[in-house]
């Protein structure tokens, strides 16, 4: 006879670690160091902190590492260290704007796989504006998605930020490329940051920054009307079950002016003043579908994302791989199921890059870079689509294409973050802006060309 | 200032749906029919009865549809049916033995996208030898990852089983095909179900049973020594702190005899008679490592899974492709990380079968058909760098390959159960079986050959 039980989320993620990026002690290394640098960078952005980043890998032995990320960012609230990096599914991105982090998983996962392949507790030193420096170890339990303190004690550090410290059963010969390659790419995503790794006795590696410009703060925005789904339609109405269908629509709803919501309503026969608590669930049905084919809502409001931006992005793939030409484009805001979206990218062309027929494609999320799964990416399945040979490929040549998407909602294909899945309207977004930076190399290779045979003559 | 929060994991897969392959419309049609179709063939194996299974779509208008599973199963207990179908991370296959469903997961998931993009609440209809038939309508708090009751009433049935029905979002003319033909592959990895279609007004599709032998049932096995991290020591340890070490290998791992603890334990020089609760964090460690890596514990016991089988899976295979000629193979019992798989394939050739230089790959795991995310999948790498031009194909055939993982843990890529991770261990065997499966297909090409060139003579 079936016995029914649940599990938490840290035992599923415990169980399914591959789906997290930690199925291979190859992988495991470059997961551990990707999730730290990225909350790393995360919170430095915030305050508008030109980020300063050192990753330490230590051979403990044939196959353990000690890893160690340490940040001048704006640290972790003493209270909020425990379940921060202890318990699965917390954390301090839940809200609508674009950051590297979004699921409340990322270390703990790191954590996790440490602690179970080296049974090490983890050390984190964090310091803030208002908590002054603190050192505790800690470990998980899994089963049931709790952290375990084990010690805590007073550490000054001279600034704010956080270090964390952690022991992995890791491949560090089969991973450091990868583990260089990411750091290398991550000023291309970010290149106002600073990134020192030091590995063992060897001499440390150094990139960034390219730029001192620092990206403004991202500001949280209200939902898009085409995310209105019956979900987020039944909580919006749960929270002021009084409004009227105007109200409503105003209130809860970014790009919803005045007269937009009095044209959409008329224009779906709806009653403006008819009070969402009172709407039938006919009503409410229609209310949904209309919101999210409703075509005259403007593009949403992009001050929930950040782009890395030409001169930025121009100077990192110039100082990293000494391009004869780059050349950068980006599309319009745009949202996919309400959420915000921008796509934008540089494609370059230099000694650097392989010889081929296909550019060598370089995809970043939210800034990030993404290593792993390329086949299944959207970005990938673009890139194949495109017609290269139009745009001055019809012989190999080493050609590079950067393309980051930045959204509110990245669609993962899975929870290590390292595919984008195929969402029709980024997709048609990519295709654009593939389309457009392929052209700008046509031009210029058509220019060079007509140089080269202008001096011939 | 930074905002911590936790979220529910039913709120994690609601943001986050393209995870588990509700992405879109089309891919959702198929996801909800596959969660639904094998949790149905679950529900019959456990008491060998012949699964008869009716899947039923109906267009409710442009972009909606209701979907129904119909199962002659064990059917749910009343007072699970709430959690099992409105809880994520709440089932009955959590235990350590080959199972289509392992997550807890996947008919909430689809009950949620319902929820979610028809606002219509999901009909459960079950009856279990214990408890008389009953007709639940649900719906699921995401926030708080419950599920909440609507209505719920008595209702007779013929026989145990159950039957699911829910509207979703869909778009029936692109999924159809992948719907179809994850019905048709249903058989070839159940040979011994019946499988029954009905699309709005048109004639019903049947397949199978292609065989009448009934798989017999899985049972629990205890852990493999060579699954031994931290978490599963520590587990076990505190369960009995008073066993020995001896006590501890023979009563908590499968395949650890009193003979092989003793020569275990003498080989990597612990003292078989100290207290597990007594040893100290060096030796835990010592053990946990050389446990992972100690060669000589035997293959694990292959009773907690369950293959097609030679005969069920050939006639599957000939019923549906009619094919020239098919050869079967399996390989021995393996483990990987201490998770027990064993691999099963056959080769066909048949004018059914595309004509291509590198043959169609239909992929199983735990005998579902796997039809997304066929590029990133261990299956398909494998397939591509076997050396397939040695085994008759230097000119393209119409081939086919079936490839059949199962396992007590499959190392899925992602939570929609399409693809499956790079596991060194796997992909060995993978190997093995390719190669072998090769070499029948080319003996069985020559003899062909021979005597067509007999006959021209
Ligand atoms: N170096 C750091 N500096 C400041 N805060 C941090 C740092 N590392 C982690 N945190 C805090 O811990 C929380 C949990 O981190 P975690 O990586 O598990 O999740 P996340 O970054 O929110 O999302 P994701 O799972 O996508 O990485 C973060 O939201 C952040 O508030
Ligand atoms: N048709 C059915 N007959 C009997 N029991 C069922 C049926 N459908 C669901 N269940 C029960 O509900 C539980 C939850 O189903 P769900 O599909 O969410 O998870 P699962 O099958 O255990 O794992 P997975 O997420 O991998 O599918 C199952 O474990 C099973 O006990
Ligand atoms: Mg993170
Ligand atoms: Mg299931």
């Amino acid at each position: 006879d079936e016995t029914f039980s649940s599990i938490s989320p840290a035992e599923f993620f415990y169980r399914n670690r591959q789906m997290a990026g930690f199925g291979n002690p190859t992988q495991a290394v470059y997961s551990t160091i990707r999730e730290l640098v990225e909350n790393s960078i995360d919170a430095c952005e915030q305050k508008q902190i030109m980020p300063k980043i050192r990753v330490s890998i230590h051979t403990i032995d044939s196959d353990e590492l000690s890893i160690s990320v340490d940040d001048n960012g704006v640290g972790v609230p003493t209270e909020e260290i425990p379940a921060a990096f202890g318990r699965v599914l917390y954390g301090s991105k839940y809200d609508a704007r674009q950051r590297r982090g979004t699921f409340g998983l990322g270390v703990t996962m790191a954590i996790l796989y440490g602690q179970i392949t080296t049974d090490t507790p983890v050390l984190i030193h964090s310091q803030t504006e208002n908590s002054p420096g603190i050192l505790l170890s800690l470990s998980i339990d899994v089963e049931n998605n709790e952290p375990i303190v084990l010690s805590q004690e007073s550490l000054m550090r001279k600034s704010t930020g956080t270090c964390v410290k952690l022991h992995i059963r890791g491949d560090l010969k089969r991973s450091i490329d990868r583990v260089v390659e990411y750091l290398s790419l991550t000023t291309v995503g970010t290149p106002h940051a600073c990134i020192v790794l030091d590995v063992d006795m060897q001499e440390s590696l150094t990139w960034g920054p390219y730029s001192d410009e620092c990206p403004s703060p991202t500001i949280t925005c209200k939902p898009h009307p085409r995310s209105a789904d019956f979900e987020i339609l039944r909580r919006l109405m749960d929270k002021n079950p009084d409004f009227t269908l105007h109200q409503f629509l105003v209130e809860n709803f970014q790009q919803v002016g005045t007269r937009t919501a009095t044209k959409f309503l008329s224009f779906m026969a709806f009653d403006p003043s008819e009070r969402v608590s009172k709407l039938s669930r006919r009503a409410v049905t229609k209310l949904s579908r209309s919101l999210q084919k409703y075509d005259a809502f403007s593009r949403p409001d992009s001050r929930c994302l950040s782009v890395i931006g030409k001169r930025p992005m121009q100077s990192a793939i110039k100082s990293l791989y000494d391009p004869l030409l780059v050349a950068y484009d980006s599309r319009d805001p745009s949202e996919w199921n309400g959420h915000p979206f921008i796509l934008e990218g540089a494609i370059a062309l230099g000694s650097s890059f392989p010889v081929t027929s296909l550019p060598t494609l370089y995809r970043f999320a939210n800034r990030v870079p993404l290593l792993y799964d390329a086949s299944e990416d959207l970005l990938t399945k673009v890139l194949r689509k495109t017609r290269w040979t139009r745009y001055g490929l019809k012989s190999p040549k080493s050609v590079a294409i950067f393309i980051n998407l930045c959204s509110t909602r990245v669609p993962y294909k899975a929870a290590g973050k390292q595919s984008i899945a195929s969402i029709p309207q980024i997709e048609e977004e990519i295709k654009h802006l593939m389309n457009s930076l392929g052209r700008k190399l046509n031009k210029s290779l058509k220019k060079t060309d007509k140089i080269y045979r202008d001096k011939r003559r």
